[in-house]
């Protein structure tokens, strides 16, 4: 199964990951 | 027809002439993957393989859903106690299961396969993360993220969806009109978007058969409408992803679409083969993997309503919902 999230953010939104890493719930997907 | 042809026709068998066209097709295909490797290996990009429509008509008229709820029905069975060790140890061991971090980790306590799946963790082994946004809503693989661009959202890269097919018209809230002509598709987007400066991001979490499998809320949001498509169960394993376009759209899904601190906020769990059912733990209306549905149809649910205008407020790392098997 999988979890799509789509939404919206300031331009300076970023992402700390790699595709394909390994994340467990409630670690960090991205800072503003 | 004399007799030469007839004794041709009894000797050619419908089994060897289908192992061996089958064999053929699947050694072209081989060897076309083993091509691309070579080219990837020598760092040269090569474009996905995506499936054709037939391939993707072949694999869509496999009964994924009824194989789905047929699995989902084995595993509500009770197993006698003396076998569920065994049974259990096999899933451990195969999906490389962390039991340390179940809030049970006696097998015996779980009756059947669906229980198991639906096992909880520790609260203490997922601590939520205080110093970001955004969360990861499940334990899983990421298989893509970044900015959505021209209505196109990528499930691995290179091989993009839909954003109007995935999330379905844009008619969750009154505030924009119904009666659409048919502009351009950033359009769409762009009516997602609420505040100027802001751009459309996406992440993907790929959930493995052995990962924990419950979900839980990202961020701080306000969850205002459900939009269920029913849809077919294919696998949406990492290979799959990167063979069939729009595998997200064909399969059955949950979109939740609300808001947060910074605009649009929506949340869409996806159903794959083995687990078709969806639950969103504060909405007891929804029911998913049922055996009739028409094609290309969706269902909506509003949260707000005239005694709650607010819809569900749901806060970082609350649970959210399940996956379950069947």
């Amino acid at each position: 199964s999988t979890i799509v999230l789509l939404f919206e953010a300031p331009r300076d939104f970023t992402f700390n990951l790699k595709a394909g890493q390994k994340i467990h719930f409630g670690e960090p997907l991205g800072t503003i | 027809f004399n007799a030469k042809s007839l004794g041709l026709q009894a000797r050619i068998r419908p089994l060897p002439l289908f192992i061996i066209t089958g064999g053929g097709y699947v050694g072209y295909d081989q060897y076309g993957r083993y091509r691309d490797r070579e080219l990837e290996r020598r760092g040269i990009e090569v474009p996905p393989r995506i499936a054709n429509e037939a391939q993707v008509a072949l694999y869509k008229s496999i009964p994924t859903r009824l194989l789905s709820r047929a699995w989902g029905r084995l595993n509500q069975v009770d197993l006698p106690t003396w076998l569920r060790k065994p049974i259990f140890s096999l899933y451990i061991w195969t999906f490389g299961v962390n039991m340390k971090e179940a809030a049970v980790e006696d097998l015996h306590h779980y009756r059947n396969l669906g229980e198991f799946f639906r096992r909880k963790l520790k609260p203490q082994v997922r601590p939520v993360c205080d110093s970001h946004c955004v969360t990861s809503p499940a334990d899983g693989k990421i298989l893509h993220f970044g900015r959505v661009r021209n209505c196109e959202v990528e499930q691995v890269k290179g091989v993009t969806y839909s954003l109007e097919t995935f999330l379905g018209p844009h008619t969750w809230t009154d505030s924009v009109p119904i009666n659409r002509n048919d502009e351009d598709k950033s359009s769409f987007q762009d009516m997602l978007v609420s505040k100027p400066g802001n751009e459309l991001f996406h992440c993907v979490v790929y959930l493995a058969p052995g990962d924990y499998h419950c979900f839980h809320s990202p961020t701080d949001w306000r969850v205002a409408h459900r939009r269920h498509f029913p849809g077919s169960l294919m696998s949406v394993n990492p290979g799959v992803a990167r063979w069939i376009k729009e595998l997200f759209c064909h399969n059955e899904r949950v979109v939740l679409s609300g808001e947060w601190k910074h605009g649009f906020f929506s949340l869409t769990a996806v159903g794959a083969t083995n687990v078709g059912s969806i639950r969103i733990y504060f909405d007891k209306e929804l029911r998913t993997n049922s055996p009739r549905y028409s094609k290309g149809s969706y269902n909506d649910f509003s949260y707000v309503s005239n005694n709650n205008q607010e819809g569900i407020f749901m806060r970082k790392g609350e649970h959210l919902g399940e996956f379950n098997l069947g």
